[in-house]
C-alpha cells in the first residue's frame, strides 16, 4: 500500500486521454487503456468513464523527458512511465514515456501491460515484491489475451476498494514458491543440462551447480508460447525440446521457436482420441521418447519418426502404480515421474521403482 | 591519466548505482568530501534495501545479479517511498 493510505473517495472515477503514441493506431491504444481499466475494475466495486473534461480523475498521456513533474523520462528503456497516487490535480495521472517503442503485442514495451500496472498506482497501490505480481516493478511481457490479474494484486486493490458484488469472487494466479510442499508441476524437460520446471505462466529454473532456482516468465524466453504447457521433453541430439499444449506441440531451440509450429500433435502418430498429453521424455541412448495420456503410454521412434507397433500400452504394466502421470524427465540414467506433489524414480533398466520422494527434492529446500 | 577501462566501468557502475538508488529508494547524495563516508554507508544501506526488496543476496555490494536487475526495464514509481 502507498504510505498515508490514499484512495478514490467515489467508486465512479472518470479518465480522459490527453494524446496519443505514434507508434500505435489510435484505435489500438484506446483498447489497451480501456482493457488496463478493466482489469480493475473487474474485481472492484470500481468503475471507469471516459470523458473529454479537464478535471478527469485520471489523466493519461504520453510525455517527453522533463514534462515539468519534477519526475522527467531518461528516454529509451529504462523508466517506461509512473503515475500518481489518488488525488486532486496530478492525483491519479498516469504518464508514459513517449519515446519507449510502445505496441499492443510482445514486441517493445506492451502498452495494455504497462497502463494496467500504473493505474494500479493510480488507484493507490505501490510496488509488490512478489514477482509474478502485475505491481511488480520491472516489466515482464504477458499476453494480453491470456492475461489474468495475479491474486496478490487482487488482494491489495479489494484491501483499498472492497470485493464486487457477486457470489464468486474472481481469484488470480499465485507465483509458485520452490520450496512449497504442495507445489505440483505442468512439465518438466531438462534442457542443455539445466532443469526446467512449468507451471502455469511461470518456469522454474534449476542448474545442476547452482544452489537457488529461478522463477522466470515462460514469455520471458519465448514470448509466444502460451501458458500452462502440459509436457515437455527435450531431444538432445538434435538440440531441441519439444512443448505441448492440449492436441498441438511447438519445437524450440534455445530462444527460437522455428516458422510453421504449432503443429497438431497428430502429426507425431497419434490416434484423433487423443486430446492432450499428460507428460513426455525421451531416452537419448536408444532414441525412444515415451508419452503418456491418461493410464495409457505411447512409445516414439525419433530416428523413424514414427510410433513404434503394439502401442498404447497400460503404464502400470511396464512402470509400476505411478498413477497418472503429470510430468517427466530422464537423468543420469534414471526416470523421474511426478504425480501430484510425489515423485517417483525409476530404473528403466531394472524397470522398477527405486525410489519416492516430494515433487519439491530439486530445488534444496 | 586517461582513465583506464576498468575504472571508467567503475565509475559508470557507481553512477547506474547512484541513480537508481535516488530514484527509487529515496537515497540522497551529500558530495561534500567531509561526509563522504557517512554517505558511503548510506548507499550501502540503500542498496540493502534494494537487494530485499527483490529478493536479491543482500550483500551491500553491486554485484551481477543487482546491476542486472538495475539495469531491466521497469515503472519510473519509487519502491519505497510516497510518489508525489
Amino acid at each position: 500500500f502507498t504510505p498515508g493510505n490514499p484512495k478514490w473517495k467515489r467508486n465512479n472515477l472518470t479518465y480522459r486521454i490527453v494524446n496519443y503514441t505514434r507508434k500505435m493506431r489510435q484505435t489500438d491504444v484506446d483498447e489497451a487503456i480501456e482493457k488496463a481499466l478493466n482489469v480493475w475494475s473487474s474485481v472492484t466495486p470500481l468503475t471507469f468513464q471516459k470523458t473529454e473534461d479537464k478535471d478527469a480523475d485520471i489523466v493519461i498521456s504520453f510525455a517527453y523527458r522533463d514534462h515539468q513533474d519534477n519526475s522527467p523520462f531518461d528516454g529509451p528503456n529504462g523508466q517506461l512511465a509512473h503515475a500518481f497516487q489518488p488525488g486532486e490535480g496530478i492525483g491519479g495521472d498516469v504518464h508514459l514515456d513517449e519515446e519507449e517503442a510502445w505496441s499492443k503485442d510482445a514486441r517493445g514495451y506492451n502498452l495494455f501491460i504497462v497502463v494496467a500496472h500504473e493505474l494500479g498506482h493510480s488507484l493507490g497501490l505501490s510496488h509488490s515484491n512478489d514477482p509474478g505480481a502485475l505491481m511488480y516493478p520491472t516489466y515482464a511481457y504477458t499476453d494480453p489475451n491470456e492475461f489474468i490479474l495475479p491474486q496478490d494484486d487482487i488482494d491489495g486493490i479489494q484491501a483499498i476498494y472492497g470485493q464486487i458484488n457477486a457470489a464468486v469472487q474472481p481469484t488470480g494466479p499465485k507465483t509458485p514458491q520452490a520450496c512449497d510442499p504442495n507445489l505440483t508441476f505442468d512439465a518438466i524437460t531438462t534442457l542443455r543440462g539445466e532443469l526446467m520446471f512449468f507451471k502455469g505462466r511461470y518456469m522454474l529454473r534449476k542448474h545442476p551447480e547452482r544452489a537457488e532456482t529461478e522463477l522466470n516468465f515462460i514469455s520471458l524466453f519465448w514470448p509466444k508460447l502460451p501458458s500452462g504447457i502440459q509436457a515437455a521433453y527435450e531431444n538432445v541430439e538434435k538440440d531441441e525440446v519439444l512443448l505441448f499444449k492440449e492436441d498441438k506441440y511447438w519445437v524450440i531451440r534455445g530462444y527460437d521457436i522455428p516458422h510453421g509450429y504449432p503443429k497438431p500433435i497428430y502429426r507425431l502418430g497419434f490416434p484423433k482420441t487423443v486430446k492432450r498429453v499428460n507428460a513426455a521424455y525421451s531416452d537419448e541412448t536408444t532414441g525412444k521418447t515415451y508419452f503418456f495420456v491418461a493410464d495409457r503410454y505411447w512409445r516414439y521412434d525419433e530416428n523413424k519418426k514414427s510410433m513404434d507397433q503394439g502401442y498404447p500400452r497400460k503404464i502400470v504394466h511396464d512402470f509400476g502404480k505411478i498413477g497418472r502421470v503429470d510430468a517427466a524427465f530422464q537423468t543420469d540414467g534414471y526416470v523421474y515421474f511426478f504425480h501430484g506433489t510425489t515423485q517417483f524414480q525409476f530404473d528403466p533398466r531394472s524397470k522398477r521403482i527405486v525410489s519416492q520422494r516430494k515433487s519439491i527434492s530439486w530445488f534444496n529446500c | 591519466f586517461p582513465v583506464g577501462p576498468e575504472a571508467e566501468d567503475e565509475g559508470q557502475t557507481l553512477n547506474l548505482v547512484e541513480t537508481y538508488l535516488q530514484n527509487f529508494y529515496n537515497l540522497q547524495i551529500d558530495h561534500h568530501p567531509h561526509v563522504r563516508q557517512r554517505s558511503k554507508n548510506h548507499l550501502v544501506e540503500k542498496l540493502k534495501e534494494m537487494q530485499e526488496f527483490f529478493g536479491l543476496q543482500v550483500t551491500g555490494k553491486p554485484d551481477l545479479e543487482t546491476l542486472e536487475m538495475m539495469n531491466k526495464p521497469r515503472c519510473g514509481v519509487p519502491d519505497v517511498q510516497q510518489y508525489m
